[in-house]
């Protein structure tokens, strides 16, 4: 069966979109069968991937306001083994619509059902917030990765998501797990990277991976591109952290 | 009377927070009477003054859901003429609250009201979306400043926010200007911070501040030390940026 993550932090700018795109397309390269779902009306994980949102009729947003289906959603990208779900700008309004439907937490998860068939991997963007779409990927999901920017409002954070990934866990997805917590951007010439660093892994132990993603220029410049890293420059740091990371999941799962 | 100036971009990371503190502290430093509120529910803005939201009774959550007036709310900070009316982690749940409510996008600009006479600039900062949070502060706002990341992602979102900026004008606050366009996190050293630099001043040409933001190690430890970057390292070039950002405010402003 196959494993759904669930990519996650309300604060904002901590690396979610640049983890999801380049850890599924790590496992792409793998030959192991991903999607990538685009939770987050900015879009961009679609063009991190080199898809425009307005060549699509359909996307993420018809799944949960209309009931299409992933089937009639899902498109190729340059990778054979990744799918994408791509976003739409229409997904801004999704939380206030959302907002009167009964069972609203739990559409994403049933829209994924036969879904799990046909991919090992299932990998969810999501917006910088803790509202409806987010809460709709931590009901869909079997676990949660946590990116963590090495900077100091981005532990601020923590105990809020860990707050709301504990109400999850009591009230709509009592299995929902954490999947890892990965440290990104760290510089190792700059005292708060070592420090935030240091506190990540004394408060998360276990659950960090060894595998902590440097800052690259050449992971930002890749979006511009319409390319993950794998495909835009493998020889960078960015690529070979982003390959070790998806060797890590590999090995947490079996 | 006061300008209120919304600090918003839904794009997460781009320097939201990091610029209405720094700003207002700049200001305030000129004995200049400023207001700052955390419209956020990360609290950052309350964190980086060095104030813990848990020591409050009352903050911008109860204004907005049970009609506390800004009296109650106002604080002071380590700078004389700063006050803020701080964040709580209820406003997590606070969009969703408003959805229902009369005139919902209207409720922060009410209570502004009487504050105006106290406080020659008040500054919002909101969180990173463009929910009822963020429309309040556009909807409450004489102008809004927008922090952009020389970074691919950060000019993507920028369509969807001016689309937003539009609908406000037309439909809720008609007199709602662009205040500013400021770059934030420039590195010279690298081309992707150049050619977004370039990109932005192309689309924006005036509004975009003479004054850039560079990347600045100083400007991220100082939130550590619960200190805007005047009180922690005043001679740093990020304390620089923002005092030259802060006389080019006060330039405009007459
Ligand atoms: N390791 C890295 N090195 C250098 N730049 C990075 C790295 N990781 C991410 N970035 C850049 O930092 C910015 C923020 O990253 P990203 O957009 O992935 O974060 P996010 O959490 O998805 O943001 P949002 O909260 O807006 O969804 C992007 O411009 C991205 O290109
Ligand atoms: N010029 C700068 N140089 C170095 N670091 C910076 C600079 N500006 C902001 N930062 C750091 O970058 C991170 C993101 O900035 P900040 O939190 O102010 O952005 P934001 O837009 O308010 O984020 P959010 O979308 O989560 O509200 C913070 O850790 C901050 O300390
Ligand atoms: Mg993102
Ligand atoms: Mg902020």
């Amino acid at each position: 069966d196959t494993k759904i993550i669930t990519i996650a932090n309300q604060k904002g700018g901590v690396g979610k979109t640049t983890t999801a795109v380049n850890l599924a397309a790590g496992l792409a390269a793998c030959e192991i069968p991903t999607l990538l779902i685009d939770l987050d009306p900015q879009s961009n994980a679609t063009s991190g991937l080199g898809l425009e949102t307005s060549a699509f009729q359909r996307s993420v947003y018809d799944i949960l306001t209309n009931n299409t289906t992933f089937d009639e959603t899902i498109v190729n990208t340059q990778l054979d083994c990744l799918d994408l779900a791509p976003s739409s700008h229409q997904l801004v309004g999704a939380e206030v619509e959302l907002v009167g439907m009964l069972a609203r937490e739990h559409i994403l998860r049933k829209a994924l059902g036969e879904m799990t068939k046909r991919y090992d991997f299932i990998f969810i963007d999501c917006p910088p917030s803790l509202g409806l779409l987010t809460v709709n990927g931590l009901t869909a999901a079997d676990s949660v990765l946590i990116p963590i920017q090495c900077e100091y409002y981005a532990l601020e954070g923590l105990s809020q998501l860990l707050n709301t990934i504990r109400l999850i866990q009591r009230q709509l997805n009592k299995n929902l797990e954490i999947e890892g917590v990965l440290i990104t951007m760290y510089d190792s010439r700059l005292n708060l990277s070592k420090q935030v660093a240091e506190e990540v892994r004394a408060y998360f132990g276990e659950k960090v991976y060894k595998t902590a993603i440097q800052r690259n220029v050449r992971l930002s410049e890749s979006p511009s591109y319409g390319k993950p890293i794998i495909l835009y420059d493998a020889s960078s740091i960015g690529s070979q952290n982003y390959m070790a990371l998806a060797s890590e999941v590999l090995e947490h799962n079996g």
